[in-house]
């Protein structure tokens, strides 16, 4: 454990919990892209099947199950509650998510640590991670005004990604650990937040609302 | 390619 990654797994988390506090609190979930937390739910269980067959850690499990917990209640908020299924922009959430799935499907049957079902599904819930946030970008780019929860939220979901790269670096000067396919996949997915960190950090510096072209 | 399969992160 660094300081990296435990910065990474809370500003991971809080992302959640901001999106959760924007969902509960104004009973809305107008500019989240439901496209995009359907693919997270998705991420997480395909990534976390471990749970089951190896040893459970004090550290990893308990946010594997808030993780796997929070994001299947985001999606059910966003799909069942009556209020909140209102506010959803179906019409602006176009983004063709199920292209997304197979491809990372075909790039974890052929490039994985080892070919077995877990880790061909880990590596699937790896590359899926680092585009599922483009449907949420797609809809971003279509808002008039997004919301500073919003705003808040995809940022904090851009930076936990960065500080894993900067945990994967101390990883590997200090303890010679070696991941290509989270390395690669990390560094995709940081790189599509690219132009939303620049626009995010300008709104935020002149004190403005913040908007994608 | 060992560590890979050690899955010790999120």
């Amino acid at each position: 454990m660094n300081a990296f990654r435990l910065l990474a797994d809370l500003t991971h988390l809080l992302s959640i919990i901001i999106l959760l506090v924007k969902i509960r609190t104004t009973k809305s979930c107008a500019g989240i892209s439901l496209k995009t937390q359907d693919l997270y739910v998705l991420v997480f269980i395909s990534r976390y099947l471990d749970l089951f067959t190896r040893p459970l850690s004090l550290y990893n499990t308990p946010f594997k199950l808030v993780f796997l917990a929070t994001s299947i209640t985001i999606v059910y908020y966003m799909r069942y509650h009556k209020v909140v299924k209102q506010t959803y922009n179906k019409d602006s959430d176009t983004f063709k998510h199920y292209f997304l799935i197979l491809p990372c499907a075909v790039l974890a049957f052929f490039i994985n640590p080892k070919f077995t079902f877990i880790e061909v599904l880990w590596s699937f819930s790896i590359y899926l991670e680092a585009v599922a946030i483009l449907p949420q970008l797609v809809l971003l780019q279509s808002s008039s005004n997004i919301d500073n929860l919003t705003g808040n939220y995809v940022f904090m979901l851009g930076a936990y990604r960065a500080l894993y790269l900067l945990n994967w670096i101390y990883r590997f000067f200090a303890e010679d650990v070696v991941r290509w396919i989270p390395w690669i996949a990390g560094l995709v997915q940081t790189a599509l937040y690219a132009d939303f960190f620049y626009y995010y950090i300008k709104s935020w510096r002149n004190n403005e609302r913040l908007k994608l072209p | 390619k060992e560590d890979d399969k050690k899955h010790d992160e999120l």
